[in-house]
């Protein structure tokens, strides 16, 4: 299997669900191989991602809640959908899965559902990128377990350099069954230049994280309307510098893994 | 016991939190009677309206973590603390309480702690506001079972549009516990006024929650600042239009419950 990326931040609205998205729209664009295939898998409940990359709606057992049922399902080949990009596939999430989640910490190998669903389907894919909620519940915690690295969108905001403490701590946790869980950085995202506070607290986390800074991400208007129009900034705007940004990103990504 | 007032929207970054605090932070400023107290309950393990508001270190049974134990406190009256400002008062949280989160469901009236800590305490306050995290989980369904209503910050963005069906289900479901949670109204929040995509959202929300929608905050740098500074617009900067959109609102929501 290529790469497991986990997109997770449990501080919300950090744009974790529009860099899963634009990420998994700009990778084809960078590859010489067209065959190779991406998966992205929607872990939040409130579907966000599911709703920009797919314009089907999927039966409960067709998505990620069929993961977590009592019974370890046999096979999760079924979860995997197309989409209307050629080589972008989905393992979509539903609102539904909300009722579920209340039960599954009774349930035998709760951590491990999407690390077992990855041993059957990962190798078919390049790519894979989880999109994780803002939690660190038994969604992100399987996502952890599952991925080889993470990687956390952080916009230059008090509240959100506050929450990366918290968040470490649970990756040390995790390493302890997973120690091959690597940090693969932070995109300084949301990021409007002429607001002071936010350069000096970019300027506080290029310090900190240096080499680590993997990614620069505008606040641009184009990426709320490409949302708006239920899709990502690859179909909307290809020319714009959003997409230039996600692009530049996906690039250093995949130097990080020594892919392309 | 006056006003419980749960701020509420399980999408990420919405700005529960801010206008918890903020609001938190205007109403004593609109009272005549200066004896009146009000209190913040943070139940959002991530903790960012304790720190906003308080500068104190919590030990763990000091704060919110300690009403959700396997046995029920007898009294919860400690879990109130001051803040600086003299007329109020929080019940801090703690991201400890993560570590709990999973044994919760396990645990005898579950839904009902933080109800009957209010039951104990609640009368000695004019108006409580509880902070909820982005999630529909043990401490929201406290949050709606404690509170008579909920207040839901809503940027003019397509994903937090979207999750309101999600939440009004929710709040449905609630209602056959708790008849009579009330749904306040929404806060147009967040709001840049040339952003035409925003300004589209912001007329269908007005369309569609008449007067429901309580008021309208727009992006401040300010709010930002104040963050960064640890502290409410209300000491920040209380001459901006920032803090004059919170007291505006503070104002409606008074006026709702026929206070003031
Ligand atoms: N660079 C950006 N510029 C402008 N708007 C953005 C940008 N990135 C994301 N947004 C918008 O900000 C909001 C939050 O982004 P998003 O939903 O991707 O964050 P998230 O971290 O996935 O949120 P949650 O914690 O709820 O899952 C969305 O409305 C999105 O369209
Ligand atoms: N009106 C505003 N203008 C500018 N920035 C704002 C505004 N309201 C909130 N913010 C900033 O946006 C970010 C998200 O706000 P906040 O943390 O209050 O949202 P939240 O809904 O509580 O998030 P979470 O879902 O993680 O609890 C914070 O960095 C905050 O300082
Ligand atoms: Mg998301
Ligand atoms: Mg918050």
């Amino acid at each position: 299997m290529g790469a497991v990326i986990a997109l997770t931040n449990q501080k919300g609205g950090v744009g974790k669900t529009t860099l899963a998205v634009n990420q998994a729209a700009c990778l084809p664009d960078l590859r010489k191989n067209t065959d190779r295939r991406d998966l992205l898998i929607d872990t939040d409940i409130q579907a966000n991602a599911t709703f920009l990359i797919s314009k089907e709606t999927f039966g409960y057992r067709d998505t990620i809640g069929a993961l977590f049922q009592e019974t370890i399902l046999e096979s999760g080949r079924h979860l995997v959908h197309g989409t209307e990009r050629e080589n972008l596939f989905i393992v979509p999430s539903s609102p539904l899965m909300a009722a579920e989640e209340q039960r599954i910490p009774f349930r035998e190998r709760r951590g491990e559902r999407l690390s077992l669903f990855l041993k059957e389907v990962g190798d078919e894919f390049d790519i894979v990128l989880i999109d994780c909620p803002p939690a660190l519940n038994i969604f992100v915690l399987n996502s952890f377990f599952a991925a080889d690295s993470i990687l956390v969108p952080m916009p230059p905001e008090e509240l959100a350099v506050q929450g990366f403490e918290q968040l470490m701590g649970q990756i040390a946790a995790v390493r302890a069954v997973n120690p091959d869980l690597a940090f693969l950085g932070v995109v300084i995202n949301m990021f409007t230049e002429r607001i002071l506070v936010q350069s000096e607290i970019r300027s506080f986390l290029e310090e900190q994280f240096g080499d680590r800074v993997l990614g620069l991400i505008h606040r641009s208007i184009i990426l709320q309307e490409a949302s708006a129009s239920r899709t990502t900034v690859a179909d909307y705007a290809p020319n714009s510098r959003a997409y230039e940004e996600y692009r530049r990103l996906a690039q250093r990504v995949a130097s990080e893994y020594g892919l392309m």
